[in-house]
């Protein structure tokens, strides 16, 4: 894939901006983060889209070595939140797709924001509805990642106990409004939907803020 | 057994993104 080249008034801030770049102001102002936050995310970006494939784009694999230090290792959930981020589906994440989804992950970022993208990680068919099954196969790749054992019954237990509890209507599966529901009562199930590290992505990537010509 | 399934699941190394912050 080609590559645009853009640069700052300063020749020596010249910097090779990928395909899918999009303004840190834009992106800010769509988002839970700041310009210079943008900025420093822009960094880690071209980290990570440059680590395997050297395109500015980050492809699965290195998504997936971003997570797991290998990029062999394929994992139903890791998969599923890389399909999620790549709001285009065309295979890759390009910047603002990284900026835009990861802003759902801050800390600040509205509870029914990350319920929404929960629940459509966890509608793993894309039918608009979590359902039983689709809960099950959940629980059985997360027991596999784990090594965790639970027999066949007691799987099938907890699913069956999460769903009475979920499904008010009883029709044998979620709909987002129940699913907002249940979330409210039961908060901890968003625990993997907030990310620490995006409230001082500035400190973590100290050397571009500390370069940004831009004042928050 | 009261496990919530949801619960569970959120504990998969595939949510943990915080592997992308830390140098290798």
């Amino acid at each position: 894939m080609g590559c645009a080249w853009s640069s700052s008034s300063s020749p020596s801030r010249r910097q090779r901006r990928a395909q899918g770049y999009e303004e840190p102001a834009v992106l800010a102002a769509e988002t839970s983060f700041t310009v210079s936050e943008v900025e420093a995310l822009y960094e880690l970006y071209n980290k990570l889209s440059y680590s395997i494939f050297k395109d500015g784009l980050i492809h699965k694999e290195e998504f997936r070595l971003a997570l797991f230090r290998t990029s062999e290792r394929a994992n139903l959930f890791a998969d599923r939140v890389f399909h999620l981020f790549d709001l285009k589906r065309n295979g890759v994440i390009e910047f603002g797709e990284f900026v835009r989804s990861l802003s759902i992950f801050h800390p600040k970022a509205l509870v029914s924001d990350k319920a929404a993208f929960a629940f459509k990680l966890y509608d793993l068919r894309g039918t608009g509805y979590i359902e039983k099954e689709e809960l099950r196969e959940m629980v059985v790749a997360l027991l596999d990642e784990s090594d965790l054992c639970l027999s066949d019954s007691a799987v099938d237990e907890i699913v069956d106990n999460t769903f009475s509890q979920a499904d008010t209507n009883g029709d044998g599966r979620l709909d987002p409004r129940e699913w907002e529901e249940f979330v409210k009562k039961n908060p901890t199930s968003l625990r993997n939907m907030s990310l620490p590290y995006l409230q001082d992505i500035t400190t973590t990537f100290p050397s571009f803020a500390t370069h940004s010509e831009v004042n928050d | 057994t009261n496990l919530n399934a949801f619960d569970i699941i959120s504990l998969s190394s595939g949510f943990d993104l915080s592997g992308m912050f830390e140098d290798k």
